[in-house]
């Protein structure tokens, strides 16, 4: 879960953003 | 015969397969996976020219259905995957509340969370 | 079994509500509640993965019973996380 979180929140800054929304997530899930 | 190409074999895979310094494409590569909640000491490298770093998600729009198999079906790690894009797309246009949420709460039990 | 199924559903997904508040606190950056859910759901369907793993690692070494050993098996894959999963263990032994 905290992988999960941890991984969201990266994406989330890298597209300069202060939320993880579900697009975020989606784009770290293959790796996950 | 001993497992390995033969002489002819091995002409056809140099000639047909084989990536070389002479191609463009010298190689390719999987992007490194890391735990960031592990807080590894990862030093990135930056992938060597002419190696192809593949995508795990060029294709995404394609991986929210399970694709057409032939003798064996996709793996429970893949179908689990698809239920999850499909959830996703489900949830995406949702403003305030959470189905999901929503869906669970009437069997939240507070004794069963450690 | 639909309702307890419900009920372990529930439960994970309070608790993965709470693990993302803490890395949201730390990070200072928000999830929203289709996050959540996502998580939640990617965490259950593993748990049903790892309990059948764990199922047939334990069979395959003629064991009624999962030990830990079955779980560090889980982790097999990554150095990292194979070596975190140990330490674990060990502290809880100790």
């Amino acid at each position: 879960v905290v992988e999960a979180a941890a991984r969201g929140v990266c994406q989330a800054q890298a597209e300069d953003l202060d939320i993880v929304d579900v697009d975020q997530l989606e784009k770290v899930l293959p790796q996950l | 015969k001993d497992g390995l190409l033969s002489e002819e074999e091995f002409n056809l895979w140099d000639r047909l397969y084989r990536l070389g310094d002479s191609d463009t494409v010298k190689g390719v590569a999987l992007p490194e996976s890391h735990f960031p909640s592990l807080q590894e000491d990862i030093v990135t490298k930056e992938p060597a020219t002419g190696i192809r770093q593949l995508s795990l998600s060029e294709w995404s729009v394609w991986q929210d259905h399970p694709l057409p198999t032939h003798q064996v079906d996709h793996s429970d790690r893949c179908q689990h995957f698809i239920s999850i894009i499909q959830m996703i797309e489900g949830m995406r246009h949702e403003e305030d509340e959470c189905s999901y949420e929503l869906k669970l709460k009437p069997f939240l039990h507070m004794e069963d969370v450690s | 079994q639909f309702s307890h199924r419900q009920r372990l559903k529930a439960a994970v997904h309070y608790t993965v509500g709470c693990l993302c508040m803490e890395v949201a606190l730390e990070k200072q950056v928000q999830f929203s509640k289709q996050t959540i859910a996502a998580i939640s759901e990617v965490t259950f369907r593993q748990c049903e993965n790892f309990a059948k793993d764990l199922e047939m690692f334990a069979r395959h070494a003629k064991r009624s019973t999962i030990t830990t050993e079955d779980v560090k098996l889980l982790a097999r894959r990554s150095n990292s996380l194979l070596k975190y999963i140990t330490e674990k263990n060990e502290e809880i032994a100790q």
